[in-house]
């Protein structure tokens, strides 16, 4: 059963998009 | 990152792995509808024993997923694995598909976090499970590798207790004031976790939701796992990669909408945690064994073991004069039997006993170099007193038989001589009779007297009818 694709619209982000933690 | 760490090993728990005679039945689902703060929220909790032999982290889409960037559905890559149970695993990112933070999956290390803090849960090659921070030290470790491995945000319960606050200073983003994490934690949406519970098993965690609208938080969800006896779990991916997977159908409320709004699809996500049938360790039994239900079934004689790794040529294991093998016991110079039990015979040398001594006058020589001189005095004299009165009984053997055989060939001479004249002296007499020449032979009455015409022979020719 072909369901289509997700939108992708739940999103739940521990961090803001646009940031990359450094690593330590 | 906001709590920094100065020392070498990092907080982490590693709860010990159950005894290897444990069984590992079959995983158990429950499904359950709980009001969370008055709203109502449905989800699954699994636990599976053996999580060493049941737990896999899979890559998307299969091996090299995360290498590739792949993003596949829960239902697509546990198809792949032949999962019983699989739900979505560790965080992505969105736009490229890269796997985050460090991935371990059936003992290929397939992603790095390099020492980002974040919760991990693994299990080590001896079944150790381990919940918590890892330095990257502690991740590659050698010694007892990591053979599953993936990484969360926050550590929700640690020993048995909520953690939650703790986290959030480990693992909080360095702009603070965003509220980013803040309102990650708090808010309500749909969850998935993983952990242990005091009997080692593994425990997975999953709760429909939708961000802000349905759902627990991860304070709610803590709870609930600590009321369930989890004693270690960290949270994985939420919101709209939450997928649970039963039997390879889809068997959750996924909340992304699909492109036609009417409906929800389930999301595309990157890692996958998945329960199977409990697999061998090592899956391919060290190449000396097959893989039934878990157990290794060892072949040959020799191989054994859970993992049919040792090799075992029995209790008298080769008598400590050679080296047990998958073909049974190699016997060191000068030893010789299954268990090397015993000495190469007389005149016999070598490994395997299978070089002949060298020695002069048939001397034995030493049964593990060859050596002639070693010890030859009481072994070699007795021979050498011997050997004579050996050559003498030889000898006259030989005589004898040399005796024997010569009268026997002059007595069937003689036979044959003795035979042939009989043969020629009877057809000389009977070939004298066939000469022409008759012989008269007088017929004789039966009382022996002769007939009066017999006796009146001479006179009488003129009756030749009278007889």
């Amino acid at each position: 059963i072909e369901e289509g694709a997700s939108r992708d619209d739940d999103l739940l982000l521990p961090y803001p998009r646009a940031r990359l933690r450094p690593a330590r | 990152d906001c709590t920094p760490v100065h020392t070498g090993s990092l907080k982490h728990e590693s709860w010990p792995p159950p005894p290897a005679s444990h069984e590992a039945g079959p995983p158990s689902v429950r499904t359950f509808v709980s009001h969370f703060s008055g709203r109502a929220v449905s989800g699954h909790l699994t636990r599976a024993a053996a999580p060493l032999r049941t737990f896999s982290v899979l890559e998307p889409g299969g091996p090299g997923g995360c290498s590739q960037k792949r993003r596949a559905t829960v239902e697509e890559t546990a198809r792949v694995a032949t999962c019983r149970i699989a739900q979505n695993g560790g965080f992505f990112r969105m736009n490229t598909g890269e796997c985050l933070g460090n991935v371990v999956s059936d003992g290929r290390r397939v992603s790095s976090s390099g020492g980002l803090q974040n919760a991990q849960f693994g299990i080590r090659r001896d079944g150790t499970l381990v919940t918590g921070y890892l330095s990257e030290e502690e991740v590659l470790d050698t010694e007892n590798p990591f053979v599953q491995l993936l990484s969360g945000v926050v550590w929700l319960i640690r020993n048995g207790s909520i953690y939650i606050n703790e986290s959030q200073a480990t693992e909080c983003d360095e702009t603070q004031e965003t509220g980013s994490f803040s309102k990650f934690v708090n808010v309500m949406s749909a969850r998935t976790a993983v952990g242990h519970d005091h009997d080692g098993q593994l425990v997975l965690f999953h709760v429909d939701g939708q961000t802000e609208q349905r759902g627990v938080n991860l304070w709610e969800m803590a709870e609930f796992l600590l009321r369930q006896g989890v004693v270690n779990a960290i949270n994985l991916d939420g919101g709209g990669s939450a997928t649970f997977v039963l039997n390879g159908t889809l068997a959750s409320y996924p909340s992304d909408h699909c492109q036609d709004n009417m409906w929800r699809c389930p999301r595309r996500v990157s890692t996958v945690v998945c329960v199977h049938e409990p697999r061998c360790q090592p899956p391919d039994c060290s190449g000396h064994g097959t893989c039934v239900e878990g157990h290794c079934k060892c072949e040959g004689r020799f191989w054994r073991g859970t993992a049919c790794s040792e090799l075992d040529c029995g209790p008298a294991n080769c008598s400590d004069h050679g080296l047990c093998t998958e073909a049974g016991c190699r016997c060191d110079a000068g030893w010789t039997g299954s268990n090397c039990s015993e000495e190469c015979p007389l005149g016999w040398y070598g490994p395997g006993c299978q070089r002949p001594c060298q020695c002069e006058h048939q001397c034995p020589c030493d049964p593990q170099t060859g050596n002639c001189s070693v010890s030859p005095v009481k072994q070699c004299l007795q021979p050498l007193e011997v050997t004579p009165r050996a050559g003498e009984f030889s000898f006259f053997s030989r005589t004898t038989w040399l005796a024997l055989t010569l009268t026997l060939v002059f007595l069937l001479l003689l036979s044959i001589v003795a035979n042939v004249s009989l043969l020629l002296s009877s057809r000389a007499e009977r070939n004298r009779h066939l000469d022409g020449d008759y012989v008269y032979h007088p017929l004789q009455e039966m009382n022996g007297e002769l007939l009066a015409t017999e006796k009146e022979q001479p006179g009488d020719t003129h009756s030749p009818f009278k007889d």
